[in-house]
């Protein structure tokens, strides 16, 4: 569901330096797998998940969706491509300032066109299973690190995707919520057969994994299958 | 060096919802001690650093720095505190975005007047001592998560100052930088006698800890000493 070939991601600074953040990454993941991709800071794992996330280009390199190469689309396939087939769970949540904990969910469901009370019903229940039942009407500043991070995490489940993208989703919370929202993307991948790739230092989510892949200075190495 | 008094804060939603996030903390914290503050997503964690740090106020209770009570300080004295006494780690690191790594770490050295050689000089010790000399002229947005809070870190230490609360510093690092990093502040804590405060979720942070509070619903208990 997907595939990367010889993947290389460039950053410039100025015009003299070149930070090769990823350096050849080829990578494979079946439909319905539960991915955990660890690795040092720097490593190149948000720049990893950007690109599978369509979110930035490779400097050179395949990414394969459902095995069509993502550069043969335009911009508005790829967009469509991101609104419903991908969910994304930034590191830094990127939630909507003004809009509440329940608009930001319901955001990439209006984005889709689905109608007001089935996406009102739908962003309720996600809150609901992310714990935050009581923060619906909080907006991001007027919520914890934590229940930020959980917002995101059910925006990302709300057009119901078949690929979930997680940029380390229990960095900010204690062990207890992180078990429930571990527990809850598991259920969604074994009831749905939603395929997750997670970047995480969690080694609680590592452990649920099915499958770890490890990621130092811009290149992949499989750890166990 | 840090008490509080009864210490409550309630924050309002719009005109009706009051969410008391602390409902009487009484904290005492000695001069050199290394603390942990553990508690639930939500549970007052950033809300009481932020009390202690003087960058909120609370609706009341008492704050007691080094056994001065903080509401009889006016703002231009609260500010020196904050500059020269106090180092913050926010849990979303507050970098300035147009200025360099290097230059984040000098700017609490710049307002406290010292000379430009010897800021330069001290700001590249504390990024060499995070693991980033190679990434001081990159802006935030050209680092990493990790590489960011480790930046923020540094700027926190820039001014040696007498007490530092951290909110989640290694919430966006790996295991073996997460180690590194505790292990820098611990020898801080040991070398200048410098008071931690780290607010965290990391089980390996809290084993180093002297004393661990746990704090869940806005209260506070002490779990080891
Ligand atoms: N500006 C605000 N307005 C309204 N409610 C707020 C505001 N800031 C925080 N809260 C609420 O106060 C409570 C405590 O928040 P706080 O940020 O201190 O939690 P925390 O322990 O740091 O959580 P985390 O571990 O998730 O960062 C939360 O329930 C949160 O929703
Ligand atoms: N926009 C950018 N410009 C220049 N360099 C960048 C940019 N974004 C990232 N980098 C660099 O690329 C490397 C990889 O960054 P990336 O964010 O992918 O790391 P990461 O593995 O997600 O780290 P972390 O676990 O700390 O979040 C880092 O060394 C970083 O400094
Ligand atoms: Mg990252
Ligand atoms: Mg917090």
């Amino acid at each position: 569901v997907l595939e990367t070939k010889e993947l290389k991601k460039n950053y410039y600074i100025g015009r003299k330096i070149v930070v090769p953040a990823l350096r050849g990454i080829n990578l494979k993941i079946y439909e319905g797998e539960f991915v955990a991709i660890l690795g040092p800071s720097g490593s190149g794992k948000t720049t990893l998940l950007n690109m599978l996330g369509l979110l930035d280009r490779p400097t050179s390199g395949k990414i394969y969706i459902d095995g069509v190469d993502v550069s043969n689309l335009n911009d508005n396939q790829l967009s469509e491509i991101r609104l419903r087939k991908i969910g994304f769970v930034f590191q830094y949540y990127n939630l909507v300032p003004i809009l509440t904990a329940l608009e930001n969910v319901e955001l990439p469901m209006t984005l889709a066109g689905v109608p007001k009370k089935e996406r009102i019903r739908r962003a309720k229940d996600l809150l609901k299973a992310v714990g935050l039942e009581k923060f619906m009407d909080h907006k991001p500043n007027e919520l914890s690190g934590g229940q930020q991070q959980r917002v995101a995490i059910a925006r990302a489940l709300a057009n119901n995707p078949s690929i979930v993208l997680a940029d380390e989703p229990t960095g900010n919370l204690d062990t207890q919520t992180s078990k429930e929202i571990i527990a809850l993307m598991k259920r969604i991948n074994i009831e749905n057969g939603t395929t997750f790739v997670i970047v995480t230092h969690d080694v609680e989510v590592a452990q649920e994994a099915g499958r770890i892949l490890q990621i130092r200075d811009g290149l992949l190495y499989e750890v166990r299958t």
